[in-house]
């Protein structure tokens, strides 16, 4: 059986709410070491991988491994009764037709419990290459979700271009052009505002920005994001969830002539 | 526009 106790409750609430518009239906895979999701969006443009570690639960029991097949929307219906202060815990048994849900305000003082049913999932499981990236920033994840939405009210592309000065966000669109540049801080200061470039060559590539918007939903998980980039392959776009794991985001570019 | 490309043929199915 599946007994997760998740102290920070609002974290599941926040994975959510960020992969909900990506993908409608998926698999959470629970082992020993914690709980996994790998879903890719009905367009195959992107692809959510979710990390939670065992660590991220107190305590954490999955003696067999076990697959829960979520559907998002319910999920994010049922944890909508829970407080953002709440304790969550997670319980599932095999073979796991229902999922239960307990939510425990820190009072103690009230108790809520939910069952939801769960799907037969067929979704194939990908296997994501190590790819040595030629360009990796690191900036403030707020930034970049404003960026994102700057750039989304003149094109449905924006152009991402990492040189060692900095990287320029940059979009068209038929009523005008804008851009944002950011540059590379200093090294000395490393507050979650500094933006930091690793460069193995000067990388541009553009994107869908609805995507990016929504990726960037993800942003109050973590202070920074990074980006990752090597042209043609696609981007990888990741907030850490504390020292217990990790959202990540793979899109697709759009096609080079 | 550019179009857009896909992740299929990038990741590979285990």
């Amino acid at each position: 059986m599946l007994e997760a106790r998740l102290p920070q409750g609002a974290v599941l609430k926040k994975i959510v709410d960020a992969i909900k518009e990506i993908v409608s239906d998926a698999n959470f895979d629970c082992t020993d070491s914690g709980i996994t999701l790998q879903a890719m969006d009905s367009s195959h443009v992107a692809l959510v991988s979710l990390l939670l570690t065992s660590e991220a639960f107190d305590p954490y029991r999955c003696d067999r491994n076990l697959t829960l097949g979520i559907n998002i929307k319910t999920l994010v219906q049922i944890l909508k009764c829970s407080g953002n202060d709440d304790v969550i815990t997670l319980r599932a048994e095999e073979p796991a037709d229902t999922l239960a849900l307990v939510f425990e305000p820190p009072s103690l003082e009230r108790i809520s419990e939910y069952e939801m049913k769960l799907m037969d999932i067929d979704n194939e499981r990908l296997e994501i290459p190590d790819t040595a990236y030629h360009a990796e920033i690191t900036m403030a994840a707020s930034e970049f979700q404003r960026i994102c939405r700057d750039m989304q009210t003149l094109s449905e592309s924006v152009t991402i271009e990492a040189t060692k000065e900095g990287v320029k966000f940059s979009a068209e669109g038929e009523l005008g052009s804008g851009s944002v540049t950011l540059k590379q801080g200093g090294s000395i200061d490393s507050s979650a505002e500094t933006t930091t470039i690793e460069l193995v060559q000067p990388t541009t590539q553009t994107f869908s920005v609805k995507y990016l918007v929504n990726f960037s939903k993800s942003t109050s998980l973590a202070g920074q994001v990074r980006l990752a980039m090597t042209a043609p392959l696609p981007m990888l776009v990741e907030y850490k969830i504390s020292d217990c794991g990790h959202l990540r985001f793979f899109l697709a570019p759009k096609i080079d002539d | 526009v550019a179009p857009q490309g896909r992740l299929d043929g990038f990741f590979k199915v285990t």
